[in-house]
């Protein structure tokens, strides 16, 4: 029983005990912020001394890479640092504070210079930023595009909150809808994180699909390789499907993998509050557990995860299937019309394009990546 | 002249106001995108090592490395610095892979340099204030060989917010037919 996620509940349901926790002084995650949002170190360390109790973990980051100004802490960025280093507990954190304060820079290109211009960087960053694939321009996702794959080839590891608006909704014409993809979430290069819900809200219970978890199919980059014969077996097997014109059933399609994504537990202005949902949750909580496999890897001797999605595609086929608990139930949101009445995909069996290939089941995951 | 983004949209997001244009000497940073070497490489390269297939699963490149790959052509550099120089401008900064250039300029040279441009403030209810530009920018012909794009005219800061939703208010409502 529980009233609301916290460490401990996201803990016990990913199966991560007490010695779970980062040892290799290598080991390294980062979250990034933009506009002028965030985190007071006194916010983390009473979330820490609140909810941080039975798993060795930090109470402080360990870098701030930007200006990290006063005044109130944002509820995004609390969120982020807190559930970051809850799931990869012990693990050294840094936050890369991108406010943009000269006028005409963007704050999300200043993140991606960061990329570019430093020669050490966490192995695993955790972004919650996305727009509407259709309000940007072709050069710049390109371009954006082959930013992640310098820090793929680096071997970091990047993950994308897939949105809150599920399959998303715009209007082509008088009358005629198509879905929203988002972007960075669609890139082919990043790994994607939709959201769940617990079946049960007060008990550590199954997974279901959350109607806000974004996901579907890009219109700009085309499906990668390693996730064809998923997609397809879903698109061919799914016992309803929206309307073929609502979505390009030939395009990157997203998430690749969930995590809770709803009623968390954040302490942000020293304040507790309770039902801070989103993938915004749901992304740090997967980057925190990538990042503690990374820091098995590494005092293995063997070298991080990077980019996960060629790796992530294969388990299934290398009988790893008990690595991701499979989410099958549910839908997202989608366009208030007569025809798809709302509803946008539906969870299935294996992959899909609301929660992707599911939840981690930590001890299978680990094993599984590590083999 | 050669637009690089015709596509992409300026749209005002709800709380942000205009203020008007801003003086030409106001001052502006710019981000040049340089066109890369070896886009190609670089895409299969990411497969090679993140694939477990392969066999070079895992040997993962320095920094150093990436920029010796990607760095953009000498002629790229000489083409944009000279065309930056020529517009007086000459306070910029590249970043270690030298495909990103930062540049400090005014706004009226902003404007000479990317005819179209016109930059107005535009200010948010928390006072946060960016200059940006309501019409598309061009770049001269002879650019399209060397620059993706230039950043700092179009994209407001992302405004994105956790949700905070009760328990109660969970479930979407009854939907309309």
């Amino acid at each position: 029983f529980h009233l609301g996620v916290t460490p401990a509940v996201l803990r016990k349901r990913y199966n991560l005990t007490e010695a779970d926790v980062g040892g290799s002084p290598n080991s390294s995650q980062a979250c990034a912020q933009f506009l002028e949002q965030y985190f007071h170190p006194a916010d983390l360390s009473e979330f820490m001394h609140l909810f941080g109790g039975g798993f060795p973990h930090l109470s402080s980051v360990d870098q701030v890479v930007g200006h990290q100004g006063g005044g109130k802490a944002g509820l995004e960025a609390s969120l982020d640092v807190e559930y970051l280093m809850s799931a990869g507990a012990n693990i050294s954190t840094w936050v890369f504070s991108n406010a943009g304060r000269h006028e005409g820079q963007e704050p999300f290109l200043a993140w991606l210079l960061e990329l570019s211009n430093r020669s050490s960087l966490p192995w695993v960053h955790s972004v919650s930023y996305g727009d509407d694939e259709d309000s940007l321009s072709a050069a710049y996702m390109q371009r954006v595009n082959v930013e992640f794959q310098k820090a793929a080839v680096r071997g970091v590891t990047i993950l994308f909150a897939s949105g809150d608006s599920g399959a998303g909704c715009r209007t082509v014409q008088r009358g005629k809808h198509v879905f929203r993809p988002s972007f960075p979430a669609s890139s082919p290069y990043v790994t994607t994180v939709g959201g769940t819900s617990f079946q049960h809200p007060f008990l550590v219970s199954v997974e279901v699909s959350d109607y806000i978890s974004g996901g579907g199919f890009s219109n700009v980059f085309p499906m990668p390789e390693y996730q064809t014969s998923a997609v397809k077996w879903f698109l061919s097997t799914a016992p309803k499907l929206p309307p073929s014109s609502y979505f390009n059933a030939s395009g990157r399609a997203y998430p690749d993998l969930a995590a809770l994504s709803d009623n968390y537990w954040v302490v942000s202005n020293r304040i507790p509050l309770p039902w801070v949902s989103g993938t915004s949750a749901s992304t740090p909580v997967v980057a925190g557990i990538l990042a503690l496999i990374n820091d098995r890897r590494l005092q293995r001797g063997l070298p991080p995860l990077g980019f996960l999605n060629p790796a992530l595609y294969r388990l299934q086929d290398q009988g790893h299937g008990a690595a991701l608990f499979d989410v099958t139930s549910g839908c997202h949101l989608s366009c208030l019309d007569a025809i798809v009445e709302g509803q946008g995909f539906c969870a299935a069996p294996s992959w899909d394009p609301v929660t992707g290939w599911g939840t981690p089941n930590f001890p299978e995951l680990l094993r599984a990546l590590m083999d | 002249l050669w637009a690089p983004e015709p596509d992409q949209l300026f749209r005002v997001p709800e709380g942000w106001r205009s203020e008007g244009r801003v003086a030409p000497s106001h001052p502006l940073g710019l981000t040049f995108a340089l066109r890369q070497r070896n886009r190609d490489r670089l895409e299969a390269l990411v497969a090679e090592l993140s694939s477990p297939r392969s066999t070079h699963y895992g040997r993962f490149l320095s920094l150093a490395e990436v920029g010796a790959l990607v760095a953009p052509s000498l002629e790229t550099l000489d083409v944009v610095g000279a065309w930056l120089e020529e517009h007086g401008v000459s306070e910029c900064q590249v970043v270690a892979t030298m495909d990103f250039l930062q540049c400090q300029m005014p706004a009226g040279t902003a404007e000479r340099l990317l005819p179209g441009a016109r930059f107005h403030r535009f200010v948010n209810e928390e006072q946060r204030s960016v200059a940006l530009s309501p019409t598309p920018y061009s770049l001269s012909k002879e650019m399209q060989e060397h620059v993706d794009f230039v950043g700092g005219l179009h994209r407001f800061p992302p405004e994105k917010r956790a949700l905070v939703r009760s328990w109660a208010a969970k479930e979407p409502g009854p939907r309309s037919t």
